[in-house]
């Protein structure tokens, strides 16, 4: 079920879909802004349904209320077959950040289920014909 | 929406 009960405070510029245009001989990059609306600062992590197919830079971190920042999804090469559609998913999930991070990897583990925010985004692959 | 996914943590290089 979805834990998450608060509505996204992130708005993320594609909202539901990032598109990888081929050819797929070499890596293709997708960008992802997230812009921070709040008056609040807002930790960020990217998480995917594969995880070893794209490198994510950044994979995680912190937006200043007013700020965004952009992120690269890098797809590694792969052969491409038309007929495939992409079953690949990314999530962003984000939680509000408290007044002290000593230790994100902590704050995340010990984060309650209605603390947490997410929006998933598919992938689509496209070539460049298409 | 139920997602039947398993998300796992992005890698910053593979």
């Amino acid at each position: 079920a979805n834990m998450s009960k608060l509505e996204q405070i992130l708005i993320l510029d594609p909202p539901t879909d990032l598109k990888f245009k081929g050819p797929f001989t070499d890596v293709v990059t997708a960008n992802l802004k997230l812009m921070n609306p709040s008056d609040k600062r807002v930790c960020f992590k990217v998480k995917t349904t594969a995880p070893r197919r794209y490198c994510v830079r950044p994979n995680s971190g912190t937006i200043d209320p007013g700020a965004s920042i952009n992120i690269s999804v890098m797809l590694q090469p792969f052969d491409y077959d038309p007929n495939e559609k992409s079953k690949h998913k990314f999530m962003v999930q984000t939680i509000f950040a408290p007044t002290t991070i000593t230790d994100t990897e902590a704050m995340w583990k010990d984060a309650k289920p209605d603390e947490l925010m997410d929006s998933k985004l598919r992938c689509v692959f496209e070539l460049p014909s298409e | 929406i139920l997602s039947e996914d398993d998300f796992y943590d992005a890698l910053s290089q593979t």
